[in-house]
């Protein structure tokens, strides 16, 4: 391996990393839908190289096609706030728990221009219920805040999907460093509560310092 | 891995010579995920006459460049040959985690050369 030295870091600052990476955390696998995301633009840049660019077209350089929103950055930001969770007992309606999620945001520079946050919930042990379930979501505090969220969930069967962007901040205003949120689920009609298993958020911001215009088409 | 470099811009016209960058030698192997490495490819080759015009279906050449390899072939001292640059490049998308145990997908410009040309 190349030791550390100007040219790395030459490089790391053209890649917009400010540092190299320590080793892989060893138990975090790779999420599908980062795989997928990948593949589709892997996929994307391979048909656009040189040989099978048909005349005129061009990869939308500051898009993410698999999310149809602006961006050139997707991150799958895991819950922090899962290995504080005492275990659950399931309960009744009524009596169901609350939960608190902490996501790590400090990893995005001010520079970068959220235009997508997509919350991503699984749930376990819940039975189907008649009418479903409604999911809230407020800021998390010593002081409950407004909701700032209500989701209606007719299973659980997928994954639960919520967009925070314009509902947790500003969708013109900065990402925050931290975020936290207090999450429920309360079935409609009476029923066992569901119990969380994984939250995660996938972010996507444009960096434009690192999107050209589109080059200039062929004459 | 490199295509061996041609003795300066002596040998061959301009063109793309093969650069393939592997992650592993770089030693970025454990958190990057994907890809293992790209094709960045480099140019090089000479830019006289006629190289500094475009290879068929290449980017156009630019009339300036032909016109510094048109001064040069009259008088040699007057004028240098034009570069042997890059002339269309492609973006790559890499996967890798962060210090923040995120898993992040970034996509970059201009990092894979498809095609030279003399400017």
């Amino acid at each position: 391996p190349v030791p550390p030295g100007p040219a790395a870091a030459a490089l790391l600052q053209a890649l917009g990393l400010p540092d190299a990476p320590r080793d892989a955390p060893t138990s975090r696998p790779v999420p599908p839908v980062m795989w997928r995301l990948f593949r589709r633009r892997d996929h994307q840049e391979a048909r656009a190289g040189p040989r099978r660019t048909p005349p005129g077209a061009n990869l939308r350089p500051c898009h993410v096609e698999g999310l149809g929103v602006p961006g050139n950055i997707v991150r799958h930001v895991p819950d922090r706030g899962a290995a504080a969770r005492p275990p659950e007992p399931s309960s009744a309606a009524g009596q169901c728990p609350e939960w608190t999620v902490v996501f790590d945001l400090s990893a995005v520079e001010p520079a970068e221009r959220p235009s997508q946050a997509r919350l991503e919930l699984r749930f376990a042990a819940a039975e189907a219920t008649a009418g479903g379930w409604e999911l809230s979501v407020a800021p998390a505090g010593a002081s409950p805040g407004p909701v700032l969220l209500r989701q209606a969930v007719p299973t659980l069967g997928t994954p639960v999907r919520a967009e925070l962007l314009g509902a947790a901040w500003a969708r013109n205003a900065s990402t925050p460093r931290s975020l936290r949120l207090t999450l429920a689920l309360r079935p409609r009609a009476p029923a066992y509560c569901a119990r969380l298993s994984e939250a995660s958020l996938l972010l996507v911001t444009l960096d434009p310092r690192l999107c050209h215009p589109l080059t200039r088409p062929r004459r | 891995e490199a295509e061996p470099a041609v003795g300066g811009s002596s040998g061959g016209a301009c063109r793309a010579r093969r650069l393939y960058v592997s992650f592993r030698e770089v030693g970025w192997h454990r958190w990057v995920i994907a890809p293992r490495g790209f094709l960045a490819n480099y140019c090089q080759g000479k830019c006289a006459l006629p190289a500094a015009m475009s290879e068929p279906g290449g980017a156009p050449a630019l009339n300036h460049a032909v016109l510094r390899a048109l001064m040069h072939a009259a008088a040699p001292g007057a004028a240098g040959l034009p570069c042997c640059v890059p002339a269309r490049l492609s973006p790559i998308s890499v996967l890798f985690f962060d210090n923040s145990d995120n898993v992040v997908l970034r996509h970059y410009e201009d990092m894979v050369v498809d095609e030279c040309g003399c400017r």
